[in-house]
């Protein structure tokens, strides 16, 4: 007790009475719960995820990875899974729109993206998506190209991608724009996008509290 | 560590469990079922202070009780009933955009209890 100097309840006091005590305790909890994913309440879900999406998405993660590991230090990370809501689509390309909270984690510092989308190709085939990451200036009324990565893809099953620090920091900024474009349009049909269980998704590792570091320059 | 029993007063570990369907919290994390949140409660005399839990044996015990007797005054209440041992949650759970976010909280389950 730091305002009156004196011993901690804890200490000296009676011996705490669980029952009477229950609603403090699971208030305690919620509001610790709350302030350590730096959430004011409970998020409402305003679009849910259906659980063949959610488990599909789970169990490619827990797949090997291949990437080299980062970095680890003490500071609290998480990991993100955005799932693509797709925007304006052509012949041969689509949009995919990916949700980031930037609040999550109190001014995030995405430190790594993965791109995870299905194909279903005929056996024998080989095909070239060629994923554009779009983002919008400042001051700007259009999305702008920064970069683009051509990915051959030979079979059927989920492919992954590892984006750049472009793709990293629009998902640090709360929104992501990404183009698939397939030079057919019979390579398009290929590239699942609305399935329950194949939704394309982003896995972003993110430190917390990015926005309070200060770098040198 | 130790667990508290029946009417124990001495400083111990107090197991408390919240359930999230419970508290109508099942929709937005998807695991774990619950947090095991657990606290500290208990007295600390002085014997038992400044050390990383309960009394390790009968010696320390009676060392301890030889300092306090020997120190002068000593009825103040300094020593607290701490947690000596904590580990993370792991939580996964959708965010306001419906995200899917995995992380470890650090420190939120307490392990073990003892008297600082």
């Amino acid at each position: 007790n730091l305002k009156t100097g004196g011993p901690c309840p804890a200490c000296w006091g009676a011996a705490f009475d669980l029952e009477s005590q229950r609603e403090l305790l699971l208030d305690l909890a919620k509001k610790s719960i709350l302030n350590k994913l730096h959430l004011r309440q409970r998020p409402t879900l305003s679009r849910p995820v259906s659980r063949a999406a959610l488990k599909t998405a789970l169990w490619r993660l827990r797949a090997p990875r291949q990437e080299t590991p980062l970095e680890h230090d003490q500071t609290q990370e998480y990991e993100i899974i955005s799932f693509a809501e797709t925007g304006l689509s052509s012949i041969n390309q689509t949009r995919l729109d990916f949700h980031f909270s930037a609040r999550t984690a109190g001014g995030m510092e995405v430190r790594q993206a993965r791109l995870m989308f299905f194909m279903q190709l005929p056996s024998n085939t080989t095909e070239t998506v060629n994923i554009r990451v779009l983002v919008l200036r400042p001051y700007a009324t259009n999305l702008t190209l920064t970069s683009q990565y051509p990915l051959q893809v030979d079979a059927s099953g989920w492919h992954q991608l590892l984006l750049g620090p472009e793709a990293q920091l629009a998902c640090s900024q709360g929104h992501l724009t990404l183009e698939l474009v397939t030079k057919s349009q019979v390579a398009h049909s290929s590239v699942i996008l609305d399935g329950f269980s194949h939704r394309p998704f982003v896995a972003a590792r993110v430190r917390a509290g990015g926005k309070h570091r200060v770098r040198r320059r | 560590g130790v667990n508290c029993q029946g009417g124990s007063k001495m400083c111990c570990r107090q197991e408390f469990f919240v359930d999230f369907r419970e508290i109508g919290w099942h929709d937005w994390i998807i695991q774990p079922e619950g947090y095991a949140m657990n606290f500290c409660t208990g007295q600390c005399p002085l014997h038992v202070a400044g050390m990383p839990g309960i009394s390790a044996s009968f010696h320390t015990a009676v060392l301890n009780l030889l300092k306090v007797n020997t120190a002068a005054g000593s009825t103040g209440g300094g020593s607290c009933c701490v947690p000596t041992v904590r580990r993370p949650l792991s939580l996964l759970y959708y965010d306001r955009d419906s995200n899917i976010v995995k992380t470890d909280i650090p420190d939120m389950v307490v392990e073990a209890c003892g008297c600082s």
